[in-house]
């Protein structure tokens, strides 16, 4: 029973300012630090490919089925994201170690020749992200105090 | 009628939380991991 | 009182010798190796001396990062390159952001937070100042940008894991829930869909919702809600949405399902305050609302055969409301004889009276709708006490004789259409999840139908129900109850009833309601 009510004309004002303010929408990526790196470049794809992250993407068992260079590309493309952080907790589990003093990731690649209570010496794959691969780096010394 | 709720790209039947990774009013998809910012170790930030 | 000669300028050096050393890899974690360079360079030029001057610089500052913005815009409109735009605009806001939060974290000595929280007020206060001048001025040429992005990445900045803005952060949280509250889309309309966006922040919400304790945020962001509603009512009311106003409400329900979701206790709590601003006639949004209940209670079934209501645990305990309804009574007068009237059943004129005190003399409503739903909350929470002290329970029996149905009587009866759908209304408001007005409500629902003098009263209340029911989902609990037993407890012999029939679809609906009911 309640008939219409006349808008006043400061409803009328809002509206005009609200259909202003629909022309110029915020982004989603309006609300977060700028992507160096991978900035959102949203692609319109056939409808048929999946539009939706797959169900769980966002934990550390998903992360920990990705490959070593897929986590990799997250952790370098990926900065301060929590995409960055899982990959880096994946790595973890998949025995790398992030040595703070270099910023790199190191992994044991045989049982090394001398350990003891500051560092361990031997043979390690190191992660080059310049030359995008891992590599070998022999007779390196792994000092504790800087694993993260 | 009102709208099908259920079509506004929200998993309501999600046992976890939909506000952490809810990313506008204005989109129906969720928030990806690497549109979320994170306090990762200042070390990680290598670039 | 214009800025002293220079200011200007030398404002413009410092923003611009700031954002380069902010952006150099020397800037350290944070930036706070170039923030202490930078703060000796305020010194020497002697913004810091004066509360004016800080105030003027953090204007000016606001200002060119807004005209750069501008700028940025308007090359826009050419290029159409909304990424170039943002990478134009976005450093430079970033990096002023930065030295806010720096500023704010820095100031004062860590014992005396005032300074900060003071600090941090006064430039919410210029940004926000500048944002309705600049409304104002540009009127439909207004853009969010600059705003937007100054006021989250802050928001994000000074929610940061930082032991010093940490024992600030209620504080902080005040300071923009402030500001967001002076920027209401009632008094920034253009602004409207990026306040909408502010305010559905997964970090804010966290921090409104989850993270602070004891739920202090939340009658913080009730507020901001209700801002909300108020300025949606007019639009939604007449049920003519224009299409921004359309994009804005389903946004609105979208912000409202994950407040569903994740958080129904505050729905709970607020949905007082939230039915006092949803016009009657949005249904479904208000259905939302009445349909949270706390995650720690199962519901059973309402389809329940032979489901025992007043049996649940649950029924007997009153819900949560914290705001203080009967003091919406007003004027003390009405008040006062109201409380007389419940007590002595004197003045007898109250009754007769009592539409004339409903009545309002705002444009556009005829009733005082605020005044209806808490006249109607409170003398059903009085009935509920009285009840209670005389050992009973409501039911169809002991809510009778009563002053307080009395008065919910003489609505019924004396109201005309328009009046005695909203008091229905503000009665079907209650019908929740289990709790004592859920009950009491639902009790007095089908004894005005079991009572009623004439039938359009029956077919009202009706009607009241199923406007409810035909909406989509979700469906109050307390509402699907209330219907069942009116179809199914031959007491109320509701087939029976002429306006069942009235319409094929209509009898059609009854019967399929009643047919899952059996």
């Amino acid at each position: 029973p309640l008939g219409p009510v006349p808008l006043q004309d400061e409803h009328i004002y809002q509206l005009t300012m609200g259909k202003a303010g629909f022309r110029h929408l915020p982004y989603p990526s309006d609300s977060e630090r700028i992507r160096v790196h991978l900035p959102r470049k949203p692609c319109p794809t056939p409808s048929y490919y999946p539009q939706l992250p797959p169900m769980h993407a966002d934990t550390v068992e998903f992360f920990q089925r990705l490959s070593t260079e897929t986590l990799f590309f997250i952790f370098y493309y990926m900065e301060g994201t929590k995409a960055q952080y899982l990959a880096a907790k994946a790595l973890k589990k998949q025995s790398w170690r992030f040595h703070t003093k270099y910023m790199m990731w190191f992994q044991r690649h045989e049982e090394p020749k001398t350990i003891n209570e500051d560092y361990e010496q031997g043979t390690y794959i190191y992660f080059d992200y310049e030359k995008w691969g891992q590599r070998k780096k022999e007779g390196f010394t792994f000092e504790y105090r800087y694993l993260e | 009628p009102g709208i099908d709720l259920t079509t506004l790209g929200l998993n309501l039947n999600s046992p976890e939380n939909l506000y952490s990774t809810f990313q506008s009013p204005w989109v129906d998809i969720p928030c990806r991991p690497q549109d979320i910012d994170f306090h990762v170790p200042s070390e990680y930030l290598t670039n | 009182i214009e800025d002293p000669p220079g200011l200007p300028e030398k404002t413009e050096y410092l923003l611009r010798e700031w954002v380069n050393m902010y952006h150099s890899p020397a800037a350290g974690r944070d930036s706070t190796k170039a923030f202490s360079l930078f703060v000796q360079q305020m010194h020497q030029q002697g913004i810091l001396k004066t509360d004016d001057l800080i105030t003027r610089f953090f204007r000016l500052c606001t200002e060119m990062c807004v005209d750069l913005c501008y700028r940025a815009l308007s090359e826009q409109a050419q290029t159409q390159n909304v990424a170039m735009t943002r990478n134009k605009c976005f450093p430079t806001l970033d990096a002023f952001v930065r030295l806010i939060m720096l500023l704010v974290k820095h100031s004062g000595d860590n014992s005396n937070t005032n300074t900060k929280i003071n600090l941090l007020n006064k430039v919410l206060g210029i940004v926000a100042g500048v944002l309705l001048q600049d409304h104002e001025v540009r009127g439909e040429e207004f853009q969010q940008l600059p705003y937007h992005r100054i006021f989250i990445m802050l928001f994000i900045d000074l929610n940061g894991p930082e032991h010093v803005l940490e024992v600030i952060n209620f504080q902080i949280l005040t300071a923009f829930c402030n500001t967001y509250h002076v920027l209401r889309p009632t008094k920034a309309p253009a602004f409207m869909f990026a306040w909408l966006e502010l305010i559905s922040h997964r970090v804010f919400i966290g921090r409104m919702l989850s993270l602070t304790p004891q739920q202090r945020g939340w009658g913080m962001y009730a507020q901001l809600l209700i801002d909300l509603f108020k300025f949606l009512y007019p639009f939604l009311r007449n049920a003519e949405l224009t299409q921004p106003i359309h994009f804005l409400y389903k946004g609105t329900l979208r912000v409202l399902l994950v407040l569903l979701h994740d958080f129904p206790e505050f729905l709970c709590d607020y949905h007082y305050a939230f039915c006092d601003v949803i016009p009657p006639n949005y249904i479904q949004m208000r259905n939302l609302i009445l349909s949270a209940f706390p995650r720690n209670m199962r519901l059973p079934d309402p389809f329940t055969p032979n489901l025992k209501v007043d049996m649940l645990p649950e029924i007997q305990h009153a819900p949560r409301i914290p705001l203080n309804f009967a003091n919406m009574i007003t004027p003390n007068s009405f008040k006062i004889d109201l409380d007389s009237y419940l007590k002595t059943r004197s003045p007898v004129t109250f009754l007769s009276d009592l539409r004339i005190s409903l009545q309002s003399k705002e444009p556009g409503s005829r009733y005082n709708i605020p005044l209806m739903n808490a006249l109607v909350l409170y003398v059903g929470t009085q009935a509920i006490t009285h009840i209670h002290t005389k050992g009973l329970t409501p039911s169809m029996s002991t809510i009778a004789h009563s002053s307080h149905m009395d008065i919910f009587q003489n609505l019924a009866v004396d109201l005309d259409t328009e009046g005695r759908y909203l008091f229905l209304t503000s009665i079907a408001n209650q019908l929740r999840y289990p709790n004592s007005h859920t009950h009491y409500f639902s009790c007095t629902l089908l004894y005005l139908f079991a009572e009623a003098n004439t039938e359009a009263i029956q077919e009202q209340i009706t009607r009241v129900l199923l406007e409810r029911l035909i909406v989509n989902r979700p469906h109050p609990w307390g509402l699907l109850i209330t219907f069942i037993e009116l179809i199914k407890n031959p007491q109320f012999k509701f087939m029976n009833h002429e306006f069942v029939h009235c319409a094929p679809e209509i009898e059609k609906l009854f019967e399929s309601v009643v047919r899952s009911c059996v």
